[in-house]
């Protein structure tokens, strides 16, 4: 399984839509400081039911909504789908691609779709439940973190443990 | 349960000890349980000893030597369960060049079982990728990704990348 | 007393607005006392706008805006009653090759005032010392110090710097 | 006032006595991970008084000398040196050039020379007092730690500002 498409649309600096097409193998996102290289990995996370938006670097919820610029206004809404490609034998459904996506409108209203149909949020949690995908799994190290793994306290190192197990 | 914590644990033990010796070229390392008689509360903690170098707390290795040590935990518990896609923004940065060929070499060997999306300056991990995707910033705040393929020379030739850098 | 930390207060003020606004090239900045009413308690908070962008929360910036800020912030106290020595250990890792470039030019504006010892891995920040020392570790675990003289082209070909790196 | 040379024996991993010769201007010090980079920064700190061998990435004052390693045995004392040129108006000694000695023996005692004297630790913080330099001062930023002066409580920002008042 791997990640085929990442759309992203209102979400953080992203307010036009944003389309990366991946392949297998190793992609290396690159630019300046400030464009939007780790909004990607808080898009991705966030579409996978990541709920603390101190963990996406927000105050709250809303803050990760297109807040307008000198040359923009802001939007009602941000949205983000990550589609997965040959996930028959991964995933809990049995799909061989499968899209994910999360929008959320600045009333608080947070809508969740699975292949175009609405669904709840753990109906997407379910899905990658034992993958190692997910908001908390191992598998997104976000910047300025890595050094949280040695620094943090043996009981706090445990959850990871048990996470992993 | 205690059975599937214990053996999640030692198997994170054996890895956590090859792979450091793997990125470090030598040396040792070890994860242990503080608690033995009490495997489900105990936490856990982590030593690590550079090649030919004395053992010492870990607060008195160098930046880069405490990243790299980090790294080797994070894969470690990875290969317990190796995610479909992992994310790692920024994670070189503390590197010098030879560690950061050592990280890459082990993000390739890696990838059969993932698709890795590594977020970087670093011109050695650019090299590495079988992709790039750059993020712009043109318009102030607004984000947008050109793909840009790595074509060996090309890759410094390339507009985009002299425009990213 | 309360005259000195008010004159302090308001040097620093104007110095974090001035050299903000010069590390960015344009751009907003400010910092406050949280309790205006009682200047000798009062917290101080650090407001920042990066140009072009929405004036948000400090967490939303990215890793290499706040590094930058914060290398603003650490100057405007520093040119309050500069240091004949000043000693900066890695604080261009997070920025990109502009805003290095930006760095390197403020801490040459400033070298009449105070002598810099900068620890560096980026080749930028390197060249733009007076003189380079290199510490190498040929036996395991012990240092040594070979000075390298920066001498423009050479810089590259030495070989000295080739085993740095 | 300027550094004009910093002397290191048994300190850490300069086992060996060494010497930087510097002059007025940018001085980059450069190295593979792990070298002795920062244990440069931690030796002219260590010299200035700092108390607190956690700031030195130290669990105790006694870790800082020469621990042994696989070809050497350890050190019985750790020795640092830093020789001030043209500090005639700026120290509140009358001379043109100053040497400041700290030496530190594993029994626990400790020794501070200036110029060759024999003196306290009062002594060597009182020469340096409103010079901007000291352990404490704004002019050495250690590895890592810049974000800290954006991510620090309020209350805690301001101590830094009366200390530079
Ligand atoms: N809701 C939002 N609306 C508009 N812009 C936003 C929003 N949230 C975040 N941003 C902007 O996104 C930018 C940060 O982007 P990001 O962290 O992705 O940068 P980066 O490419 O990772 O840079 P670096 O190399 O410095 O880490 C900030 O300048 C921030 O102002
Ligand atoms: N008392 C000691 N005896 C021997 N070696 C020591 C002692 N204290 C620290 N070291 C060694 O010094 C090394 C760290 O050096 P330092 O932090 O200066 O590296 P660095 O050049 O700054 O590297 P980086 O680029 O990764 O930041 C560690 O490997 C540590 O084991
Ligand atoms: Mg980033
Ligand atoms: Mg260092």
């Amino acid at each position: 399984m791997y990640l085929k498409r990442i759309e992203i649309c209102g979400f953080k600096s992203f307010v036009d839509s944003t389309i990366l097409e991946l392949t297998p193998g190793i992609a290396s996102i690159i630019g300046p400081n400030g464009c939007g290289k780790s909004n990607v990995l808080d898009a991705v996370r966030w579409v996978l039911g990541e709920q603390n938006p101190r963990v996406l670097r927000a105050d709250k919820m809303a803050d990760l909504i297109w807040a307008g610029s000198s040359t923009r206004k802001a939007t009602s809404f941000a949205e983000a789908t990550l589609i997965f490609a040959d996930c028959d034998k991964v995933l809990s459904m049995d799909f061989h691609e499968i899209a994910i996506t999360r929008r959320l409108y600045r009333t608080g209203e947070s809508e969740y779709l699975i292949n175009k149909a609405v669904c709840r949020l753990k109906d997407i949690e379910s899905l990658f439940m034992d993958t190692g995908l997910g908001p908390h799994a191992y598998s997104i190290m976000e910047q300025g973190k890595i050094d949280q793994l040695l620094q943090m306290k043996p009981e706090q190192r445990r959850f990871i443990f048990e996470e992993a197990a | 349960t205690k059975d599937l914590f214990i053996d999640t644990f030692n198997a994170a033990q054996k890895n956590f000890h090859e792979v450091f010796r793997h990125l470090f070229r030598g040396g040792n390392a070890k994860l242990t349980l503080i608690d033995e008689e009490n495997p489900l509360e105990s936490g856990i903690d982590v030593i690590v000893q550079p090649p030919g170098k004395n053992l010492q707390s870990i607060n008195l290795l160098s930046g880069g030597e405490k990243a790299l040590s980090a790294i080797a935990l994070l894969f470690s518990i990875y290969l317990l369960k190796p995610s479909p896609v992992c994310v790692l923004d920024e994670i070189d940065a503390p590197l010098d060049d030879v560690n950061i060929g050592r990280f890459t070499d082990m993000v390739k060997e890696m990838v059969n079982r993932s698709q890795f999306l590594v977020i970087t300056h670093n011109k050695r991990t650019m090299e590495s990728a079988n992709n790039l995707y750059g993020v712009t910033m043109e318009e102030p705040g607004v984000s947008k990704v050109v793909a840009v393929r790595v074509t060996g020379e090309a890759l410094y030739d390339g507009e985009v990348l002299a425009d990213m850098n």
